[in-house]
């Protein structure tokens, strides 16, 4: 007869890392990086603090089982808003716990990454995490913690506290994992140049394990405007979502809960949508039937009368920036950027922004060099399966534009923000090819592919008249 | 300051459905249809029952919101092993809970696909799901359920039970979805055709919304032999596999614990690894320190004495089976069909089986016609993410077989049998290519290409003859 079982969240993914990204020691020590420093990206950007983010890798000598494969000791430290003591173990100690579990733009969105992190270290070398962290308030907190894998809990080995005597805010992380740094090195310098390009307010030290080091310092002490919590719009919603806003809502009518719980929904709109979904404005939130509720969310996607969810809530990185941060890392003879009108999938808000560089500094490689980005952070894998990847290769026509992309040297970036990036695996390396998304990225595309068009017209143009 | 949240995987799972597959309405059908029948087939073969299964998709008319998305009734029934009715409710309400977590080859791995299912059409269309089964006993048990998604806990909201006149043993599924079915038909027609190849002894009977009967008859009563539960390989092990076998072992002494728990491993090689591992053969188990278990991690890795696992656990589907499921479904001039002796990647034995046919009923369509199949599952999304696909296309040399891809109508089989299938999603559309399997099917294709070239060398000359 069959046994059945029931697994914790972090029992799952122990069993299946591949799924989460670190399916071998090279790959788990990017994923390690990236993720810690997607973090801390986040902690300082929340609160408008430009980003001192501070990377060491070390490694463990006389623990090797190749010579590649090693011990090694990451830590990374920020100076961002710091986690509070109380929720220090599970937030880094437990599967699907975190504080970005709502609809704001950033790059941590599923209450894993550090986590995991922290599980491979642990089920490669047995050694636990090292946690030092302050709010600025009057205590800094150390915690040396292990992860119950079978109960998805925290294992507080340690837990000091010391006087915060120059009111520091930040965190620092050091945890041991089995990885291989020389295979994925190159990947490494490439996430940290990257990440350069489009944060280029944050300064980046990088300590590798020969002790070399690569500094990448702020170039702008401005930082973008942080991105806030907008509420769910009306296409967003399901069943789901509804029923859990009624069981929390004061709201004592119909109109003010869809006044109230709801993107951009006033009074005048709320009152023509409830008479279309036929529904009174008197009517009480918990006394609605479940058919009821049906009934709401059918009529919910079907009235186009409701206003599109603005993205005054998105922080996008902006024409010039974006501009300049390829200028500087790539140096390229001709450079376009656009950023689109504001869109949206599902009712989430995003915005896409694109660039197209030619020349100079950017090497021939036979192809299209495509540069990734979802709320920041470089997408370095998976290309080919990403929305980005089958609007340059699959529905734009080059030749139209006069580019011969096998023969050119040619970069396209993309940039996609959103309350939610519609990522297609928790490794967050490949976009689905929303409809709605596709469309933004393939009419930027055209718009700066027209942009290099002319420049190479022009430029055939001016080589023809000195060879007369 | 930041607001801290846990929560469940159904809700993790109800956030993110794309990450599972099912990421809008044609998509959700097809993956809700897919995984029920995967069940089905895992509870039929298990036991050696040939299976039946039924499928039947009724569109419920009167609330469709647009012309194609609508609710659809999908029922599934099987005669397969039943579900014992105390784990009816968690079987399908919760997330993480199945008999599917043990080292043996199956379709299901996750314990997340049928709840998946349920969960989906819960918030698309607020229906309880109904699971009728027996396990054969005196009683058939009937439920209603639906999922606590934020506790991820069944809910039931009724449970009837009927006594079983005839002993009937099997299951039937009937879930309310909003789907696509038109966009979403032409995969599913194809996900049972191919099913119908790689499982010939499967009655399969399909009927669509229009009341279309599609039925795939079984070719054959004879069942494959089922595969059977194997234990861990030592190549396999991490301190956290370890720290569970110490925590459960009866066993007093080191050299019991290696040959009790472990897969082939023998007194001798028990002995002869102990002493490598500078572990004494008495020492007991539970006396081990978290720096012993480090060591003796390392030890197994690097112990180059272990046999390898054997393969007589898997079900792999034999050249025959294979030859004659292509025959049938696609009926081409040439085919070639080669297994491949078993191997394994990091502990987990596999075997590889491919094909390759030619002409006859194979379409022209430019390309190579690539069929992926892992533990006799088609896999019909993502195929450019896939190993096959990168060794198909970027790792082999067609010209060198005289085969002209462009022009020539080519179908390619790949089937992955293993304990663990490495799915780069929990979707199970792609596979990691890890080395080891990209080299079994690089290996594979070469051999059944180097006959294809043969043939085509013959069929040329033939045709030269014949001009004369
Ligand atoms: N360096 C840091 N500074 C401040 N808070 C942090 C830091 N690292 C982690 N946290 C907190 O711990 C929580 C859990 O982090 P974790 O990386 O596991 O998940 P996440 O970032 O929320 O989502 P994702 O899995 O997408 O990364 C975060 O939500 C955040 O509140
Ligand atoms: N038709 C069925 N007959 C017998 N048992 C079933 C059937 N459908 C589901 N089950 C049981 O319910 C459990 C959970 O099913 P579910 O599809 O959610 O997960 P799984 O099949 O274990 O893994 P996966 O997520 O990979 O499909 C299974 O492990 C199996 O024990
Ligand atoms: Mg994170
Ligand atoms: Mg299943």
């Amino acid at each position: 007869r069959e046994v059945f079982y029931e697994i914790s969240p972090a029992d799952f993914f122990y069993r299946n890392k591949d799924i989460a990204g670190f399916s071998n020691p090279a790959r788990a020590i990017y994923s390690t990086i990236r993720e810690l420093i997607e973090n801390s990206l986040d902690a300082s950007e929340l609160y408008g603090y430009p980003p001192d983010i501070y990377v060491r890798v070390t490694a463990d000598s006389g623990l090797s089982t190749t010579e590649n494969i090693n011990v090694y000791t990451i830590r990374v430290g920020d100076n961002g808003s710091g986690v509070p003591a109380r929720h220090i173990p599970s937030a880094f100690g437990q599967v699907f716990y975190g504080s970005k579990y709502k609809l704001r733009q950033s790059r941590g969105t599923f209450g894993l990454g550090g986590t995991m992190a922290i599980l491979y270290g642990q089920i490669t070398t047995n050694s636990p995490v090292k946690v030092i962290s302050s709010t600025g308030d009057r205590a800094i907190h150390e915690y040396e913690l292990m992860i119950d894998i079978q109960r998805n809990r925290p294992i507080v080995l340690k837990h000091k506290s010391y006087k915060n005597e120059d009111g520091w805010h930040g965190t620092v992380i050091e945890v041991k994992i089995e990885g291989d740094y020389p295979r994925a090195m190159p990947k490494i310098i490439e996430y940290l140049k990257q990440t350069a390009i489009v944060a280029p307010y944050a300064n980046l030290t990088f300590v590798d394990p020969k002790g070399r080091l690569y500094r990448f310092e702020r170039v702008t002490e401005e930082m973008p405007k942080p991105p806030t919590e907008t509420k769910p719009h009306p296409y967003g919603s399901d069943v789901e979502s509804i029923k859990r806003m009624i069981a929390v809502t004061p709201c004592k009518d119909m109109l003010s809960f869809m006044t109230t719980h709801f993107h951009k929904v006033g009074r005048i709109t709320a009152e023509k949508f409830l008479a279309f979904a036929g529904i009174s404005p008197k009517k009480r939130p918990k006394s609605l039937t479940n058919n009821d509720i049906v009934e709401l969310v059918k009529a919910m996607k079907e009235y186009d009368g409701f206003r599109s969810p603005s993205a005054d809530c998105l922080s996008p990185l902006g024409e010039n920036l974006l501009k300049a941060g390829i200028l500087k890392e790539l140096n390229p003879e001709f450079v376009s950027v656009r950023q689109r009108s504001p869109s949206v999938y599902s009712g989430y808000p995003f915005i896409v922004e694109v660039a197209i560089a030619y020349g100079g500094g950017i090497p021939k490689t036979g192809d299209i060099l495509l540069y990734r980005f979802a709320n920041r952070i470089p997408l370095l894998y998976d290309e080919a399966s990403d929305v980005s990847w089958k609007v340059v290769h699959q529905l734009i026509n080059w030749k139209h534009y006069n580019v011969d992309v096998q023969t050119m040297p040619i970069a396209v970036f993309t940039h996609i923000c959103s309350t939610k990036i519609p990522y297609r695996s928790v490794g967050k390396e490949f976009i689905a090819d929303i409809p709605e998304i596709e469309r933004e990225i393939l009419a930027g595309l055209r718009d700066v592919a027209r942009e290099l068009s002319s420049y190479l017209t022009r430029r055939r143009a001016i080589e023809m008249e000195k060879k007369r």
